[in-house]
């Protein structure tokens, strides 16, 4: 059987939507809805940072 | 890992053995009570380097194809799966699902969001050089936190200054491992690292608008090259609003990589309905 480390390779979703609120998926996953989408994925936020166009977060793993 | 919430767009990016593709249905039950309709799919990776560690669905590109099947919604109609080969180890799997089969989508996008002329650059790179890998270990006697840990491992590998407009969030793993997201404007790049030696692999991924042309490409990955110094290394550029025979990219990338000692070993490019088009190729440095 062979070794087993730590896979670095990087699995990569995007999705886009439609929508009439100007902040859209930014309004509607607030930390707590992320959190419970990202403990169906097995990870978590371990930071943050954003500004007037996007949110991004760094996850464990 | 990263993730990046825009108004109408998400990507989630994850290593290890993550289950990523089981955020779908939350995400679209989620959408979903709030009117907002899922347009287009876009699901891509490497060739694992344990791909018998990975758990459901993940476990066979089959496999999590079928799980995206079942669980997309059908209106979007227009699938398509592939995996763009290569003579190295690196393999690209893409799989693109869009309410429409046309890659250059109208300017005034339903979402209100310009998603003409942008690219996205996935570079993934392994075999890294062991010094500067070193780098993305803490220090035993370090007993800061992972934020502050990070800053240095930004500062001490140089990676910022590959755009050094960006706000950067950082984040240094204990005992190894490195990841990193900067932002400017509407624009992201994100950097992760896993050291160690027998499994090394750094990636870098940049979401850039073209308007500006293509020159910024080649700076851009020759700075990231130059902090890891990969063995092998695969980068694929993904265009909206493109054709593959009509996209500088691919060469330019090849040029720069050339300059830096880098041979191209494999060379493919596909149109995604709604995704684009993707051009892959991959690289091994000579050896002395």
């Amino acid at each position: 059987m062979a070794a087993t480390g730590f896979e670095g390779f990087e699995k990569r979703l995007e999705l886009h939507f439609s929508g009439d609120d100007p902040l859209g998926l930014r309004r509607l996953l607030g930390f707590e809805s992320l959190e419970r989408v990202l403990h169906a994925v097995q990870c978590s936020i371990v930071s943050a940072v954003g500004n007037r166009h996007v949110d991004a977060y760094v996850l464990s793993e | 890992s990263s993730l990046f919430v825009y108004p109408n767009r998400i990507v989630i990016k994850t290593c290890g053995t993550t289950q990523l593709l089981r955020s779908v249905p939350c995400l679209l039950d989620k959408t979903g009570e709030l009117g907002l309709r899922l347009q287009r799919c876009r699901y891509t990776r490497g060739s694992f380097i344990f791909p018998h560690a990975q758990p459901f669905p993940h476990s066979s590109f089959r496999e999590e194809v079928l799980y995206l099947e079942e669980n997309l919604p059908g209106s979007l109609c227009y699938r398509k799966a592939r995996v763009l080969p290569s003579k190295t180890s690196h393999s690209w799997h893409v799989y693109a699902a869009s309410e429409r089969d046309d890659d250059a989508l109208p300017e005034e996008d339903d979402g209100g969001e310009d998603v003409l002329g942008t690219f996205t650059l996935e570079v993934c790179m392994t075999q890294l050089d062991r010094a500067l890998a070193r780098r993305f270990y803490r220090r035993r006697t370090d007993v800061s936190g992972g934020d502050v840990a990070g800053k240095e491992m930004t500062a001490s590998a140089g990676i910022g200054g590959i755009n050094p407009r960006a706000l950067v969030c950082d984040f240094a793993f204990d005992p190894c491992g490195y990841s990193m997201n900067g932002i400017d404007g509407d624009c992201y790049s994100t950097i992760h690292v896993t050291p160690e030696d027998e499994c090394s692999y750094a990636s870098f991924e940049c979401v850039e608008a073209t308007g500006g042309g293509y020159a910024g490409v080649s700076d851009v990955l020759r700075s990231v090259v130059r902090v890891f110094r990969p063995g092998t290394l695969s980068v694929s550029v993904c265009v909206m609003g493109g054709r593959g025979d009509d996209l500088p990219g691919w060469s330019l990338v090849a040029d720069s990589l050339k300059k830096l000692g880098y041979k191209r070993r494999g060379r493919a490019v596909e149109d995604f309905p709604g995704a684009g088009t993707i051009v892959y190729q991959t690289f091994t440095a000579h050896r002395k």
